[in-house]
């Protein structure tokens, strides 16, 4: 699942 | 962080930064696809749009404005400095026709419906195919000049590898990120047919040249 906040890639 | 997505990361700044040195040095835009570098440059101010309200680490911070200064610095090299040098009648590719699609696709696919993840799918879509300005540029002249492979190369590199790191992250993390593993095995594929060009030219020292 993804947190949407937590784009945490380049 | 793991080597695959570090590896990446490296790959992608030694392509903005092969991109920068050869316009600076040769003082020429020539075989460089204006439109691609400025689809570059959407692509990183939408995606980076977060750097106002949300910090990872100090690399991932530097890394955003990295890209966003390059970027901005290539686009006003081509088209401001070095304008005389810029090959704009071979550069055709209709922008319109990468922008309108990943708009659409990002108000089909997103993870949820604020103006920011919507601004960060659609950066996502885009950089898929940013570089198809350049290729049909390549494609139009026929050839491309050894530096440009070489940034060619890494930017596509660049994906190709975070892909090993996706699939490294799903095993070791459970993490994934439909969106952008879907985009980026896209945006892999397009390279696919220069990479093989790439391999079989360049690396045994000849130049790249498309056959009509």
């Amino acid at each position: 699942a993804i947190d949407p906040a937590a784009h945490d890639e380049l | 962080m793991n080597l695959f997505r570090l590896m990446g990361d490296v790959s992608h700044v030694l392509a903005v930064f092969i991109l920068l040195a050869k316009i600076w040095r040769t003082r020429s835009a020539a075989g460089i696809s204006g439109r691609s570098q400025i689809l570059f440059t959407i692509v990183y101010l939408a995606r980076y749009m977060d750097l106002f309200f949300s910090f990872i680490s100090l690399y991932n911070t530097v890394m955003k404005l990295l890209f966003i200064s390059a970027s901005c610095a290539t686009v006003y090299l081509i088209y401001f400095k070095f304008r005389a040098t810029y090959d704009g009648n071979h550069d055709t590719f209709r922008i319109e026709f990468v922008l309108v699609p990943s708009l659409l696709l990002a108000f089909i696919f997103h993870y949820s419906m604020s103006f920011f993840e919507l601004a960060w799918s659609f950066s996502i879509f885009l950089e898929a195919v940013a570089i198809l300005p350049q290729l049909f540029m390549v494609t139009k002249t026929g050839e491309a000049e050894n530096i440009t492979s070489h940034y060619l190369f890494a930017l596509g590199s660049y994906r190709a590898l975070y892909i090993l790191n996706w699939i490294y992250r799903y095993y070791t993390e459970g993490h994934f990120d439909p969106i952008a593993v879907c985009a980026g095995i896209v945006q892999t594929i397009l390279y696919c047919d220069f990479f093989y060009l790439y391999v079989t030219k360049v690396l045994q020292g000849r130049k790249l040249q498309v056959l009509p």
